[in-house]
């Protein structure tokens, strides 16, 4: 059956992108068919994977009812990983939808046909930093969430408003299914304080949720977006790209029923 | 004349935040009359500055037509600095406005009392990470846009987007007078060949409209929001927060005319 999973946080940039797109990478790596589809007016992990922001090539028509969404299905190069590009035009979508009927639900009708073929085993959701419309779509059609944090105050402040969200979406029955997948601790410097202190407060508070794997602070993984490359491909030996794959491993073995 | 100056970038955690607060604190320092309005659903701003965000304190009643704007100015205990808080509800404002004629000019409307009084030299919008009806609203009513980008690639992509809303909010007649008051470089490490290049990509680009002073990447930035004080009185030695008041007065001098 095909997991789909949203990668969300309304804080900016706390690595939502960075672990889509290696993560992705990994798990196609130890042999699962992965969607990631780009939900980001920005594009981020379009431009990451070195593919094009096309006009007409993104959910955008989709979600306007205009056009089925697997005509987006874009091949990435990197055997088992393909991708739904994001275009500028999304910014516009939220506006474009809010006047309509039942609104929250356009993303999960859209993606029934593609979770429907059993093509995918897990479809990944890259968000941008915001719970509106099309975050709020992301996490009706999600069985669950994954929770991108860094390790640094505004982000432990904020870490509350999205779960509270996710507890309000399962109860009002927008999405009676939708559970917290984890909550994936990036940029950890081991040599600050602070870091160890967000660590300490996130697993206080989360236990079991909060992933094993701590995705250390790299220069690396910031230099493999600008060769179009993720990092794991870029630097398979360093720091971060490890990490990556220990989280894809303890992402996989989660998913096997207890 | 009150200056509104709108602080953002649709990027999300290249600093518009810690930018704004800390500019907004070394500006007073140095004898204006501030007022930083927190535009964000996540009040970043109204905790690092140690206050509260509590229902009906912010703008969001004013959006509504509900209040004035000015009866949510709190005092923030550091001489010249005054806040509009932020609060949740903030993030359903969008849907709300949207419905209802001339939903762009709701900020404009609101601040011009405030701008009117005279109170304030100054006036900073602190933005959330996004180009929604909150950030247009933002940038309908300011006169200049400060736009912090890190010295990452995904944040190099993302100035174009901006840049281009600039032009066609000038353009298109929904506030002619906006310009761009400057960009400033945050996160800066010198050390990594990636922040030198996109410095010297964006000095090409834009030029003149670079600041001199760079912000250094400075675990102390980090730290001071857990105390809700600014970085430069959190610390006023370290090296990021030298840069802030470089800033502010290179701020100054850019508004003496020429
Ligand atoms: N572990 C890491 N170590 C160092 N830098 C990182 C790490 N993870 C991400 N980055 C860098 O930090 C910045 C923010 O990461 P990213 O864009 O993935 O976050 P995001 O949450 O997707 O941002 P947004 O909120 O804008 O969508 C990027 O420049 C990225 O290259
Ligand atoms: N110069 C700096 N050096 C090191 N860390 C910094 C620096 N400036 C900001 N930070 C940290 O980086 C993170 C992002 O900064 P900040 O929250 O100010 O960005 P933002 O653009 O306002 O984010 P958002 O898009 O969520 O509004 C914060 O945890 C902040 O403490
Ligand atoms: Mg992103
Ligand atoms: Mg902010």
């Amino acid at each position: 059956a095909t997991r789909v999973v949203a990668v969300a946080n309304q804080k900016g940039g706390v690595g939502k992108t960075t672990t889509a797109i290696n993560l992705a990478t990994c798990l196609a790596d130890q042999g699962q068919q992965v969607l990631l589809v780009d939900l980001d007016p920005q594009g981020n992990a379009t431009s990451g994977l070195g593919l094009d922001k096309e006009e007409g090539r993104s959910a955008y028509y989709a979600l306007l009812g205009q056009r089925r969404l697997d005509a987006s299905i874009l091949d990435t190069g990197i055997q088992g990983l393909s991708l739904i590009p994001a275009e500028p035009n999304l910014a516009g979508v939220e506006v474009e939808i809010a006047r309509s009927d039942r609104y929250l639900e356009r993303l999960t009708r859209i993606l029934a046909p593609v979770v429907a073929s059993g093509e995918f085993d897990i479809i990944l959701l890259d968000c941008p930093p915001s719970l509106g419309i099309l975050v709020m779509n992301a996490l009706a059609a999600a069985d669950t969430l994954l929770i991108p944090i860094q390790c640094e105050y505004y982000a432990l402040e904020g870490l509350s408003m999205i779960v509270q969200l996710v507890e309000r979406i399962r109860r009002n029955g927008t999405n009676p299914r939708l559970r917290i997948e984890g909550i994936v601790m990036t940029m950890y410097d081991s040599r600050t304080r602070l870091a160890r202190q967000v660590v300490d407060e996130v697993k206080k508070h989360f236990g079991d949720l909060v992933f094993e794997t701590l995705i250390p602070r790299s220069i690396r993984l910031t230099e493999a977006p600008g060769f179009g490359i993720p990092a794991v491909t870029y630097d398979n030996r360093c720091t971060g790209a490890l990490a990556y794959v220990q989280l894809a491993e303890e992402f996989l073995n989660r998913q096997r029923p207890a």
